[in-house]
């Protein structure tokens, strides 16, 4: 059979910042051809195709029910590929190589993650799993 | 390529816009 795409809305406007994105007006339908766990949805909208922030979109039917991972407040062990510098209140500042604890994978690609005492926002796209399983 | 995506981190949504968080 057909293979049904799922419909998105973007929720606000966005422009985009390289090629290969989308610029999105508020309202725009996006069908979603892939969802990348960093947080880059892969859409196309009439004849265009390309990325798009998962965070501008909400689905159209049940916009209050995005299939969010439940948090997993045990952590899950990662190791942080790339440094990144906190933009925001509720993200974290860590160097490359740190050993971190995934707490909450949000789709939108800033993962919830715990460092010692610390509890913030950092993107998926540079952690990588170690493997390792977390001592207790 | 195209499908590849892009190399930055997507932005945060706009803050008035920004899902519930834990």
């Amino acid at each position: 059979g057909p293979i049904i795409l799922e419909t998105y809305r973007a929720i606000a406007d966005y422009g985009k910042s390289s090629k290969y994105e989308l610029n999105l007006k508020t309202g725009d339908l996006l069908e979603i051809v892939e969802k990348s766990p960093n947080g880059w949805w892969f859409c196309q909208r009439e004849s265009q195709r390309g990325w798009v922030p998962a965070s501008y979109l909400e689905p159209l039917e049940g916009p209050d029910e995005m299939e969010e991972p439940e948090p997993n407040y045990e952590g899950e062990l990662y190791i942080t590929t790339k440094g990144y510098t906190a933009a925001e209140d509720d993200e974290l500042t860590l160097g490359p190589g740190e050993t971190i604890e995934v707490i909450h994978k949000l789709l939108d690609g800033w993962w919830v993650v715990r460092k010692g005492e610390q509890t913030g926002h950092y993107p998926s796209m540079y952690l990588r799993k170690t493997g390792e399983k977390r001592e207790v | 390529s195209i499908k590849e995506p892009p190399q930055n981190p997507p932005p945060r949504p706009p803050a008035e816009l920004r899902r519930k968080r834990p």
